[in-house]
């Protein structure tokens, strides 16, 4: 990507591992586009000698030295005539999520000269492994877990997924959550998109605690495309349009006076111009506005010059379309309505899109998926967010840019917004991370990307960790975290017996033989996870025990102090308070006890071990479910 | 997104692979033809056995053969395929 990577501080003359270009990435997702000047492998090495996967070639797709491995799978249903049978993209989410993750430095890349810089990865000398399980109808998932089969045993070494459900399901029936596990067993942490689901509370579908679930937030840039009216006032909306109407003045008609009345549309139909509705001769070489947002399917169909939308959404993200279009909010939209009824011969032109500062970023996008977790209320889910709005990378060339008929450009770098976009930051830091810590577990990386998150504030996000979890990914700091939560096999299984699965399940899950004592309905507030949430009922008051157990990775003869951030209503003790080490990879365990008297509400507070030179930083959320 | 005789993509997850050398594409296969009218378990039946990280596999089978086989030994879950989605 041209700007996120720079905007969390995470520049290119970062100090970089040499085994950065053994790391593989395994990418769940819709393929690659291999030609794409992200994935060229100009300066690699051979294949690192831990794959053990395969390419499937075909006349159509070939791999490299960057692109290491490529498989397709689709045990059931058609194929569209616009699929390959080959793990070739013919959707750009895939090519986008690879090379946000782990795409080679291209300068000069943009959108039509927007958003223009050099696109990188997060790890450019890392490896990528394809695996192909989305197709035009979406992803199922037979296809899903096939993959995961694969991957794990392929020898990857972080698995991205920005894929998930409408709906939650639990851990193991759900192949996302059952394929994490397996590849958490075999050490490679899966990194999840949280979903688009948001802001509503519990919209979140990938949630289990032995992957990392990603939300989406803004970068500080917005993209802004001007309407300028024949009565020389303009207003500001959002967009990405590509296009140059070169300032000329366009006759402007609503919608509304439109009717295709030919096939027994109104008004009321043509106002939101959908497809089929306008009547083409009263539409045609015209900007048509138009009282909700959509494709703009129906004014590119009726031969419109242009589109203006009024609309409460695509407030902080922006979509390209097939036409030059601007959306603007409710307010600017009545204006404009008014200036199009009143107005004799009223004209208006769209101007192509301005890249400006978004100063108040980051936020969580209003789509991004939010917690509680519905599944365990005391796990905190989202893990963290990461930039996911208006992100540009690599695109596949097979289809054009917008899904407009009309629209026949082909583009190689695309800009898009989604938690998709988020997750391979994420995944692309995560990997930055194991590359100088070959040996961590998934949980360690994990905590590693939590506890040195830039903490974020409710102030733009009222869902405040259900928003952004621990804060905001910060790839730089996070090889260097100094203590670690964390939690292995032996350490889920016990979980598991507090949620409630048998001995049995647990056995064939597992292979372990632990049996569920009581004891174990606690496991939830003692999975050594790097973030504290605590549940009640509205009104009642409640107080837990926590227990943590952290390892020192940072100097080895160091001395934390617990500095605790507790708002009124909340109460966090630590004990013991100060926590000495004197190797490397030693481990010290201590208590929070966390009590909290709620109304029908939540409160944040926050854990910080602290040295001097680490700060390990904790998000403490106490909740009225 | 199943077929036309009711039948529907189920997953049938088992947890860790089995120790030791067992076929888990054999185990899998004969655990259909159990549950299945008639002995045809073909790919258009047994859609992937999954035995390289884990044990499971996924298969067309009808509610009440899913159900079947939710109750047999070695079965962690049983669950439709869901059409996921892009984010």
């Amino acid at each position: 990507t041209s700007r996120s990577w720079d905007f969390m501080g995470f520049n290119r003359k970062v100090k970089r591992s040499v085994i950065e270009s053994d790391i593989i990435v395994g990418m769940l997702d819709t393929g690659i586009w291999p030609e794409s000047q992200s994935f060229n492998d100009t300066g690699f090495g051979p294949i690192p000698r831990k794959w053990r996967g395969t390419c499937q070639s075909s006349t159509n797709f070939t791999c490299n030295n960057k692109i290491i491995g490529a498989r397709y799978y689709r045990a059931n249903g058609d194929y569209s005539p616009y699929d390959y049978r080959s793990p070739r993209d013919s959707e750009g989410h895939g090519t986008h999520t690879s090379s946000t993750a782990a795409g080679g430095l291209v300068s000069k890349a943009s959108l039509y000269g927007l958003a223009k810089g050099t696109a990188r990865g997060g790890v450019p000398s890392a490896r990528i492994a394809v695996y192909k399980i989305c197709w035009y109808d979406g992803c199922y998932d037979e296809d899903i877990l096939a993959a995961f089969d694969d991957a794990i045993a392929d020898g990857v070494d972080i698995i991205s997924l920005s894929v998930g459900s409408i709906f939650w399901s639990d851990y193991f029936d759900d192949t996302i959550a059952i394929g994490a596990f397996h590849s958490m067993k075999n050490g490679i942490l899966t990194s999840n998109s949280a979903g688009n689901s948001g802001p509503s509370p519990s919209s979140i579908t990938n949630f289990s605690p032995w992957s990392l679930s990603v939300a989406a937030s803004t970068i500080d840039r917005k993209f802004v495309t001007k309407v300028k009216l024949g009565n020389g006032v303009t207003y500001e909306g959002t967009s990405i349009n590509t296009f140059d109407l070169k300032g000329k003045m366009y006759p402007f008609i609503a919608g509304a006076a439109a009717p295709n009345t030919s096939q027994g549309y109104t008004s009321e139909d043509s106002r939101y111009c959908g497809p089929g509705t306008l009547d083409e001769t009263l539409v045609k070489g015209k900007i048509v506005f138009c009282d909700y947002d959509s494709n703009a399917d129906g004014p590119v169909e009726a031969g419109a010059i242009g589109a203006v939308f009024q609309s409460g959404r695509h407030k902080d993200y922006a979509f390209a379309y097939g036409l030059p279009l601007s959306n603007l909010n409710l307010d600017d939209g009545r204006i404009v309505f008014d200036y199009v009824n009143t107005t004799e011969n009223p004209t208006a032109t769209i101007f192509k899109t301005n890249v400006e500062d978004n100063q108040f970023a980051p936020f969580v996008v209003s789509f991004s998926s939010r917690g509680p977790n519905p599944v365990t209320a005391d796990i905190l889910k989202p893990d963290l967010t990461a930039p996911g709005v208006d992100i540009l990378a690599a695109w596949s060339e097979a289809l054009p840019l917008t899904e407009t008929e009309e629209d026949t450009r082909v583009v190689s770098y695309n800009i898009i917004s989604g938690t998709s976009m988020s997750c391979p930051h994420a995944t692309g830091a995560a990997a930055y991370v194991k590359s100088f810590h070959p040996t961590w577990s998934p949980a360690a990386i994990k905590s590693a990307l939590m506890t040195t998150a830039f903490p974020m504030s409710s102030e733009n996000n009222i869902e405040a960790e259900f928003a952004y979890g621990a804060g905001h990914i910060n790839p730089a700091l996070a090889a260097r975290p100094g203590l670690i939560y964390d939690a292995g096999e032996i350490d889920y299984v016990k979980f598991l017996c507090g949620q409630g699965y048998s001995p049995k399940q647990i056995k064939l899950i597992t292979e372990s033989n632990t049996k569920c004592s009581e004891v174990m309905n606690e496991a939830v507030w003692d999975l050594n996870y790097p973030s504290f949430a605590l549940s009640t009922t509205p009104g009642d008051s409640v107080t837990r025990v926590f227990h943590r157990t952290v390892t020192n990775v940072g100097s080895p003869v160091s001395t934390y102090k617990a500095v605790v951030n507790a708002p009124p209503g909340l109460i966090i003790q630590v004990q013991p308070s100060v926590l000495s080490f004197k190797s490397l990879g030693q481990k010290q365990s201590f208590t929070v006890t966390i009590g909290a008297q709620l109304g029908n509400s939540m409160v944040s507070g926050s854990l910080i071990w602290d040295d001097g030179v680490h700060q390990v930083r904790s998000p403490v959320v106490a909740y009225a479910s | 997104h199943g077929s036309s005789d009711n039948r529907k993509v189920y997953i049938v997850y088992m947890g860790s692979l089995p120790k030791g050398k067992v076929s888990t594409t054999s185990l899998h296969t004969s655990m259909l033809h159990e549950v299945l009218p008639g002995n045809t378990v073909g790919s258009d039946v047994l859609l992937y056995s999954y035995h390289r990280s884990f044990n499971g596999f996924a298969a067309k089978l009808t509610k009440d053969e899913a159900a079947k086989l939710r109750g047999k030994d070695g079965v962690v879950s049983v669950f439709l395929s869901q059409r996921k989605q892009l984010h």
